[in-house]
């Protein structure tokens, strides 16, 4: 048919078959389609400039530019469909790939993303984002929580409190996310779930991004004295963006109840069998 | 005897801001670790004395941290084996639960002996290795509780497996 589908009762993904990328989200229950696309992209670290020597270090992000370059602009992918699970495997380089995947039941799609080492070889320090784009009209708002706790309601180049000056229009609209972000038109919402704490934004009106991994060539001269840069070849990580498409009106029932899930997941525990009873003594 | 402390006081220590956002020095980073892992060992040893006495028999439990990259040496070398899930929430939990294993067919059965649908999956890997196999079942977990799965591995003549298909797409 010409895309890439994957589906459950609730949930319909639908990717383009040339670039590989995610370019639809539906809610098959509440009939909610959204133009959605996910990519990796990274920012050069700063190393200092002419308006301020400040490198991009550990405790500061400040990258080079205002645009993200693409880790690709394709990704590589292969399909599995069970009965239990379906799911599209991209990758996008060497170093970034993803598993996106529905289980049967399941509200939301889970995007399974694997990022590292980060090359450096080149001699730029990278910092890496997963990006969701979408054509929401979201109005330069954005909202991220505050510990799992309140949500709060970010505005683009703004503070409430004072008369913001922006001098870094990317880094200056980073929050920290340490559950949940999201986006919405006051009809739609998007929201997206992290298994840990990361910086996140929405840089454009139905844009929103997460920094999932950062490997970086300086310090950035604010106590710790050293580049966040390991040892040998790097570090790699994998975690997973849970995303959640939903009616306005509906949509905190469901991340509310899917971050508890996420954050006190079960925890498993394996045994051979066939020990001996338990005796108190 | 198992012991929570040492877990507890690492964790404690672990709040520095360092610790959460990952800005220590490499130094304390190792050190960080070194305290987590000390730690563990002594909680893991309580936990499976808790399980113990819950599910009213003694086993050598075993608990797979690496289970994100899939790696679990239990499931990966046994032909039986019991899965025991605990669920934090004060409600029923339903999830999927993926393990890595060897090659073959498997049986799951639910805590009243039920057989329970599962899949294996066949997950590609880099070039020259052989695709790893997860089993994949859903499991339901009551609330602030847990529930034991028995996994046995079966005998078919055709075990089905499933392997993630390539999509042809234009050269670039």
């Amino acid at each position: 048919t010409g895309v890439l589908v994957i589906q459950n009762e609730y949930i319909r993904a639908t990717f383009n078959p040339e670039t590989g990328l995610l370019m639809q989200i539906e809610d098959l229950e509440q009939k909610l389609v959204l133009p959605v696309s996910q990519a990796f992209f990274w920012y050069n670290a700063s190393t200092g400039d002419e308006r301020s020597g400040q490198p991009s270090g550990a405790y500061i992000f400040r990258p080079y530019g205002l645009k993200p370059l693409p880790v690709s602009r394709w990704a590589q992918i292969r399909v599995l469909k069970t009965p239990l699970v379906q799911e599209v495997h991209q990758n996008f380089s060497a170093w970034c790939s993803q598993v996106v995947r529905l289980y049967r039941g399941q509200r939301h799609l889970e995007l399974e993303w694997t990022v590292g080492p980060i090359p450096v070889g080149d001699k730029w320090g990278k910092e890496v984002i997963s990006r969701f784009d979408t054509p929401l009209d979201t109005k330069g708002y954005f909202y991220t929580d505050s510990n799992g706790r309140e949500i709060l309601k970010r505005r683009r180049n703004y503070r409430p409190t004072w008369k913001l000056n922006q001098t870094e229009p990317v880094a200056g609209n980073y929050y920290p996310v340490n559950t949940r972000i999201y986006i919405t038109d006051g009809k739609k919402q998007l929201t997206v779930l992290t298994d840990r704490s990361q910086g996140g934004s929405s840089l454009q009106d139905g844009s929103l991004e997460l920094m999932v991994h950062r490997r970086l060539l300086l310090d950035d001269n604010r106590g710790v004295g050293e580049p966040l840069l390991e040892e040998g070849s790097g570090s790699w990580v994998r975690g997973h963006h849970l995303v959640l498409l939903d009616a306005v009106g509906t949509a905190a029932a469901g991340h509310r109840l899917l971050a508890e899930k996420d954050v006190l997941a079960p925890q498993m525990v394996l045994a051979p069998g066939g020990g001996a009873p338990y005796q108190p003594g | 005897s198992g012991d929570s402390a040492p877990l507890e006081e690492a964790m404690a220590v672990l709040q520095h801001h360092d610790a959460v956002s990952g800005t220590s020095r490499q130094l304390v980073a190792n050190d960080y670790a070194r305290l987590l892992a000390a730690g563990w060992r002594p909680g893991q040893v309580l936990l499976s004395n808790a399980l113990a006495r819950l599910s009213g028999s003694k086993e050598a439990f075993s608990i797979c941290p690496e289970l994100n990259i899939s790696v679990c040496p239990l499931s990966q070398t046994s032909a039986r084996f019991q899965v025991a899930i605990y669920n934090p929430l004060a409600r029923k939990v339903d999830r999927m639960v993926r393990l890595p294993v060897s090659a073959g067919a498997f049986l799951v059965k639910d805590p009243s002996g039920h057989a329970v649908p599962s899949d294996v999956l066949l997950l590609p890997q880099p070039e020259g290795q052989k695709p790893s196999p997860e089993l994949l079942f859903s499991a339901s977990v009551p609330a602030l509780g847990f529930s034991i799965y028995s996994v046995a591995r079966v005998s078919l003549q055709n075990p089905k497996a499933h392997s993630p298909e390539r999509i042809p797409q234009k050269s670039r």
